[in-house]
């Protein structure tokens, strides 16, 4: 017999043991065990595909102008897989959008959308309800049973300094001790309308930048991924609104890397180099009045339902 | 992409809805 080539032998035994090490996991999984979640060196395997770098490509290729007659089968093709709804988009003519990111960035038309008017708090997002919930202890469920650390997705607050250092973090974020901290988590799929709006009347005081890796946040990724909220690139409006604290965080993911905010220009995400584990903060506190919605010396002054920003492609 | 809210509210606030749910842009998410 011919002495086995070690190359095949290595990728058969290989895969098969990933194959088994997939099959364990998920099985785990399926019979109500604890989420099966990703090991240190998982993620930092994960961490260190170049994501950000595939992601601008992927923004660039989608920058390109289609030819007309390309437009119809692409957009029809997208349209397909992702089951987008373009009876509620404002132009419902695909030659009309140039690129794939114009399409991706599609308007929709105003009576498609009513706010409701009874709920103090409305959906900032077209998608699908990941986790909501109470904030037990200062760590917040990404989904049922995988959590991550309320400071390190919001980072230092300003409050710190001026409360006692047993205070948990929590309890810094609290106007009131007859208030609770609440979050929803809701996850935008591929063919959803993807900008956001206002889910309330309130100012937002800060904006916090935190560059950051590209991973999916697909709902099977936040299941194996824990932290991945904390990991990923994201901006965190923060501000008060009628019960105190309150604050909107978009979270970036692998093909959807930019996000940009209607109200401010200035920010910059998804760019080539960043130091890990940094943010950038702007207070519009002290922004002049010349900013569309500011309030002057109270921040951007926001009302529900208002389009605030979208994601893009790249 | 996801969007991830974080908000003070009294105690007696409750969420109508359910994991896994669909939702649109303007829908309530919840009441005092």
């Amino acid at each position: 017999l011919p002495s086995p080539r070690p190359l095949p032998l290595l990728v058969v035994t290989g895969s098969g043991y990933l194959g088994y090490q997939y099959y364990k996991r998920w099985g785990q999984q399926d019979n109500g065990g604890p989420p099966y979640l990703a090991t240190p060196t998982e993620v930092a395997l994960y961490r260190s595909f170049p994501t950000r770098l595939l992601s601008r490509t992927w923004g660039r290729l989608n920058g390109l102008d289609l030819p007309t007659w390309l437009r119809k089968p692409i957009y029809s093709l997208y349209i397909w897989t992702f089951g987008v709804n373009m009876q509620e988009a404002a132009v419902e003519d695909l030659h009309h959008y140039k690129n794939l990111g114009e399409f991706f960035r599609r308007r929709l038309k105003p009576a498609v959308r009513p706010v409701c008017s009874a709920s103090c708090l409305t959906s900032p997002a077209d998608g699908k309800i990941l986790h909501f919930g109470r904030v037990k202890n200062s760590e917040v469920e990404q989904v049922k049973g995988v959590t991550y650390s309320l400071e390190n997705f919001l980072g230092p607050q300003m409050r710190q300094i001026s409360v006692s250092p047993s205070s948990s973090f929590r309890d810094l974020l609290l106007t009131s001790p007859d208030s609770d901290l609440f979050h929803i988590v809701v996850y935008l799929a591929p063919g959803d309308y993807h900008c956001f709006h206002s889910p309330t009347d309130w100012k937002v005081e800060l904006r916090r930048h935190f560059p950051g890796s590209l991973m999916s946040v697909n709902p099977g990724v936040a299941r194996w991924i824990k932290e991945l909220f904390c990991l990923n690139e994201r901006v965190v409006l923060s501000g008060q609104w009628q019960h105190g604290f309150f604050s909107l965080t978009a979270v970036g993911a692998t093909n959807v890397g930019s996000i940009r905010l209607y109200f401010d220009q200035e920010l910059q995400t998804n760019s080539p180099c960043y130091r890990k584990g940094s943010f950038l903060d702007r207070s519009y506190v002290t922004m002049s009045s010349q900013v569309k919605g500011a309030a002057g010396e109270g921040g951007v002054a926001l009302q529900k339902g208002e389009p605030v920003g979208e994601f893009n492609l790249g | 992409s996801t969007i991830v809210l974080l908000f003070e509210a009294p105690k007696d606030f409750s969420f109508n809805l359910h994991p896994g749910q669909r939702i649109r842009v303007g829908e309530g998410l919840g009441s005092l």
